[in-house]
């Protein structure tokens, strides 16, 4: 159990370095174990530097920069261990359209592996899916749903 | 092991029974405010075994079953399926797919099936146990979550690194 | 003291309900204390009913309906104390595209009582602005400030 | 009384001499993830008077001086100006123009100055007192703040109204 730990965290620790510089642009980052003599119960210390900044705490971050280390986090674990499926409800809410098309860059990449479900606001997402579903409330207070394609979500949005 | 499809009836605002066939690669779900993105992502947190009611957005068990609007009467139970594609047997069972029910009604009990043939909430967490999806895990983000991984201390960020390993 | 409390609680709560209609196309909503009869320490709660829906605790409600009702919190004050300039950041994240007009159309009217500076990076906001600026980084680190107009924007997201 | 203009230098992200025009309606800010958008509102809120380094999301008060960048080194103090368009006379001082200066130094010594000459702290907090404009009330709602109304207990969300009130 303690090996297996050890090895799979350095691993996604290798991961989180790789996958912070593809969705930054450049920088570096990494995990640490605040105890690395007691593996089992030591904590995780997360330590990011974005290109051509000074290191960082983490409460220095923007909100956008927050969410896209927590996205990358996610990403370095997923390539470690790759999960089924994985249902992501508006996780790129924060960032700026630029970073949006960065992390759908991502999922794409991801979906060899993993099949994603995706809640989301934001068309850069949205033209990275294979399936797009519209819900509505034609009732109000009951959900219908109904299968869309994108130009659709435009003339949607405007109509609802 | 893929997601095949979701039936829901009576589960939070989907009234009328309602199916959602899922694509291999990416399914995006998107819509207007309050329309019912989130109770999908509920749905099938719920149908994997979820026990917390607040990690449902709800008081107790019951509130996930539809409480009615203005034109149309609470129902007497939810019930939701899930599909699952198992032809790489990761599920530990010997069945190409595999059909996951949960089903509560009014009075608060309970029902579980797997393929069609009763079973109890534990059968259905074992299922998913070894398979890399869980509901505590990296699998299941909820909205407004993300985040929480910056937040924690990093004694409490040991579980999602817990779950993959 | 108590009697200014009380009857400015009570314009704030009339004009919630209003400006909850307004925002949500429909329904109604309501502040009340919750212990009437100390009025200096008595907290506050809130009840809301989305149009067609039933009565809903807050808990229930969607991301982007909890935050449509903080703004409408925000702007029933605004309408009983005008406040002479007021920062706004990203309130309408978590809206869609539908609900951050009718949040924009709110924003002009109220601009006439009150400045508002206000940081988005949703469009329907940016188009309700008199004045518009951009933030770049063209020497990583260091925030320089631009000048711009609407048509800009579009450029400058996909040139980032 | 609008805020006519707010000049930056040394403070987070603003190494440079930076200034920005207000206009009298609605003034947007737009631009990438971390490029300093927030950094600005900061800046207000810091040169009203704010006293806690957590709500500037630092850790002390020094941590809003410009920390250098692999190109540049860190500057010696943060110093920020706003300018107030007075000539309704809500400011209760008798001038058309308020300018309010905040400077900090790396010792952690502060100066304070109100149309440039030295003023404590104080005397800044009691400017904007009665205008209705505060740091903790619904003057100033930094970002993922919105949702604090919403998810605070009744007894905690008074605050909000008595500063209406
Ligand atoms: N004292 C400081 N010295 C230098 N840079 C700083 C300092 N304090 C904060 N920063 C930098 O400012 C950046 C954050 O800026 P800010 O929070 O304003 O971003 P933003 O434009 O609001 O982004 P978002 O759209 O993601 O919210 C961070 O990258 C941070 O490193
Ligand atoms: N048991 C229930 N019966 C009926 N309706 C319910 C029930 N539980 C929740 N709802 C309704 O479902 C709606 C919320 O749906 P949901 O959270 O899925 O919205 P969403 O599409 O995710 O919106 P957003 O984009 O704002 O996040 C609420 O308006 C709520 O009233
Ligand atoms: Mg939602
Ligand atoms: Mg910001």
């Amino acid at each position: 159990m303690k090996e297996r730990f050890v090895e799979k965290f350095r691993i996604i620790n290798e991961n989180f370095n790789q996958v912070f510089a593809e969705l930054f642009g450049g920088g570096r980052a990494s995990l640490a174990l605040t105890e690395p003599d007691d593996v089992l119960t030591s904590g995780v210390t997360i330590e990011v530097q974005p290109p051509g900044k000074a290191l960082k705490s983490l409460l220095q971050l923007s909100g956008g920069e927050q969410a896209l280390v927590s996205i990358a986090i996610l990403f370095a674990i997923l390539k470690a261990c790759p999960s089924p499926f994985c249902i992501l409800d508006e996780i790129e809410a924060a960032l700026d359209d630029l970073n949006t098309y960065r992390f759908a860059d991502y999922l794409k990449k991801f979906a060899k592996d993993s099949q994603f479900v995706v809640v989301t606001h934001r068309r850069g997402t949205m033209e990275a899916a294979n399936i797009l579903y519209g819900v509505t409330m034609q009732e109000q207070g009951v959900t219908s749903l109904l299968s869309l394609n994108i130009d659709d979500v435009e003339r949607e949005a405007m109509l609802a | 092991m893929y997601l095949k499809s979701l039936e829901i009836q009576g589960f939070k605002s989907f009234a009328e029974k309602t199916n959602i066939e899922f694509g291999k690669g990416i399914t995006a779900v998107v819509g207007p405010n309050g329309s019912g993105k989130s109770n999908i992502a509920d749905a099938i947190r719920w149908v994997m075994g979820e026990q917390s009611a607040k990690s449902l957005r709800g008081g107790n068990m019951q509130d996930v079953i539809f409480s009615g609007t203005q034109k149309r009467k609470p129902l007497g139970f939810a019930e939701v399926t899930l599909y699952i594609d198992n032809s790489d047997k990761k599920l530990g069972i010997d069945y190409d797919e595999v059909a996951v029910t949960r089903r509560v009604f009014r009075s608060g009990e309970s029902e579980y099936f797997i393929n069609k043939s009763a079973c109890r909430l534990k059968d259905i967490h074992e299922l998913f146990m070894d398979t890399g999806v869980g509901r505590d895990g990296y699998s299941i983000i909820g909205q407004g979550r993300i985040d929480e991984i910056i937040n924690s201390k990093p004694e409490d960020r040991r579980q999602i690194f817990e779950e993959a390993a």
